[in-house]
């Protein structure tokens, strides 16, 4: 059990910090060094099960790592930072995100979005759904919700973007 | 694998069938005005996969099914076929679309079955794990607010989702 | 006690509906029939103080009135109206709102810009913290922050847009 | 009355002096990227009123100094002048502005002065509480997140929240 435990723990310790710098680089450039910074630490080293995992991170060129520093588009993207590295571990099929870019500014989302845009394959789907442009217009394809007034029900259109690509 | 498609009955506020597929998508985003229906299409892919309904925002399986109110109340629930409701999900796997499917019958609790044969909760949900599909750990599913929540989460918290995973 | 509670209980209660629905019609429209309904009700109408205030919102042609088939921007409309009602049984003279429109889709946006638009005088000021354009396009004057790196501080440039008006 | 303008010292991430005019503004909306500022300027407001600092996203007094990390770390709390840091609210009413100031000093509690002389918190919240700023209903203010549980609220909640305000 405790084996199996500390497998799981260090690849995603040694994953968290990678993804972080992914979703927090300048989207304009490819530098190895841009991006924030992020770890996973055990309380308590002998007795992990007792104890808990502690997660920090912190933004490109500020100074606290604690999360209560963090504003909210800064929550999210340590977030989902988290997410992607805690299932790398054992890769489900497909990821479902309802508004998870509520609290992101337009340049957080474009991270986000080419992050997807660029992990995804035919291993791992992404189904993300989403108010934003520049979040949906990045995708292969749209599913369109509509409510249809005089059947008092939702109805569905499917748009093919991979044609319309550049 | 990957989700290749989905077809809903009656399932929240789609009335009848609706069927979405999803192509060669590996970044399929869900768009439309706000309560036309799109977290709802995500509870419909959380209930087919197994999920308790008080994650769906229902406390019962009851309020799963669409419900018109100018047609009848709670009374007509109980007549077979007008106030049943299913979900199938179509996952391809080595090749082969395997259907999954949820239904919610008059009265009694949701019917399981893998390819048109009923099985148990258990054999369900053991075809999705050897998938990766972690239902207890939810590791691949962010319902609507809940990414902030993610990085907020307890250590001890943190604690219990790598034992999940692991 | 009581007699105070009733004035205000029942000044809001009055005062509830007709707020929802100019948060609910047709930005287009100024037709007095559009717009959803809602209300407040006393659970207990003999011993209020024991009992709770039931808060009830329909958004337009839909069926529901309870909470919790609401969408998350359906839920965030109704809670503006209702935060407005409760405050103008004694008017505070300004109102700080930090991402009020996180969950709302372009027209909610604008039905609520709207609404402030309309309602902030020298009596009432609105001070809207957003990341939405349709939101903050329509206010009387922009603060302006960003992040000075150099000096690891936050800094502020004011914008009166008035002077741009139309 | 209304608000005029803040003045920042120290606050959070605003190092040094900070000003905000909001000149004949009704509707001024707080705009910038993620991690700029925005909900600092926010906790500066209610700050200044007299908000528990537990609700400004800080457990302590000492977590809403300027802090810059590569400095010093929390040695340098205590030694005056470096240490402090205060929210100036100018409010005008009947023709007069009056100068509101709350201060936080190394080490001891919060200062209150109106027009630069101290007063008691009773004081002080009782000359907002008759220009109708009620701090303990808080039916002006929305923190950032919050909106949703306004009408998500429990029946009993809304009926503490009426008790305030009446
Ligand atoms: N059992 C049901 N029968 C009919 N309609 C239902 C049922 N359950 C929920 N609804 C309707 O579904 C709508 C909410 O849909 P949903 O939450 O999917 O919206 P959404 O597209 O996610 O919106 P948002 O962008 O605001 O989050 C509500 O208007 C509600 O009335
Ligand atoms: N005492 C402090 N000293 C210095 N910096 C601080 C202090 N407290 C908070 N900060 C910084 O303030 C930043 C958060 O600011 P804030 O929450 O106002 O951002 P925001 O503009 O509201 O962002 P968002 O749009 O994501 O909500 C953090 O990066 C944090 O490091
Ligand atoms: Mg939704
Ligand atoms: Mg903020």
């Amino acid at each position: 059990r405790r084996e199996v435990f500390e497998k799981a723990f260090d690849y995603v310790s040694e994953h968290i910090e990678p993804i972080y710098r992914e979703l927090t680089k300048n989207p304009n450039s490819t530098a190895e060094l841009s991006g924030g910074n992020a770890s996973l630490t055990l309380e308590d080293e002998d007795e992990p099960f007792d104890a808990g995992i502690k997660y920090h991170a912190t933004p490109p060129l500020k100074r606290f790592k604690d999360m209560e520093y963090l504003s909210g588009g800064e929550k999210t993207v340590a977030a989902l930072a988290l997410l992607f590295a805690i299932n790398s571990y054992q890769p489900s099929p497909f990821f479902i995100l309802d508004e998870v870019d509520a609290a992101l500014d337009v340049t957080n989302i474009e991270r986000i979005a080419n992050y997807i845009r660029k992990h995804s394959n035919s291993d791992i789907q992404f189904i993300v759904i989403s108010l934003k442009n520049s979040m949906f217009e990045k995708s292969d394809a749209l599913v369109g919700i509509h409510r249809q007034q005089q059947e008092n029900s939702s109805r569905v259109v499917t748009l093919d973007l991979s044609q319309y690509a550049d | 694998g990957r989700l290749v498609g989905l077809e809903l009955f009656n399932f929240k506020s789609y009335k009848g069938v609706t069927k979405v597929g999803f192509g060669e998508s590996n970044f399929t985003s869900i768009i439309g005005p706000n309560g036309s229906g799109k977290s709802n299409m995500m509870d419909a892919i959380s209930f087919v996969l197994g999920f308790q309904s008080s994650n769906l925002r229902s406390s019962t399986l009851k309020d799963l099914v669409y419900r018109d109110i100018a047609s009848a109340d709670e009374n007509e629930f109980g007549e077979d076929g007008e106030r049943s409701a299913y979900v199938k999900a179509f996952y391809e796997k080595d090749g082969t679309v395997v259907e999954l499917m949820r239904a919610i019958t008059a009265g009694r609790d949701s019917v399981y079955k893998i390819d048109n044969k009923t099985t148990t909760y258990k054999h369900y949900s053991d075809f999705l794990a050897a998938e990766n599909i972690l239902i207890k750990a939810r590791n691949f599913l962010v319902f609507q607010g809940d990414v902030e929540q993610i990085a907020a989460q307890s250590p001890r918290q943190l604690t219990k989702l790598f034992e999940e995973v692991s």
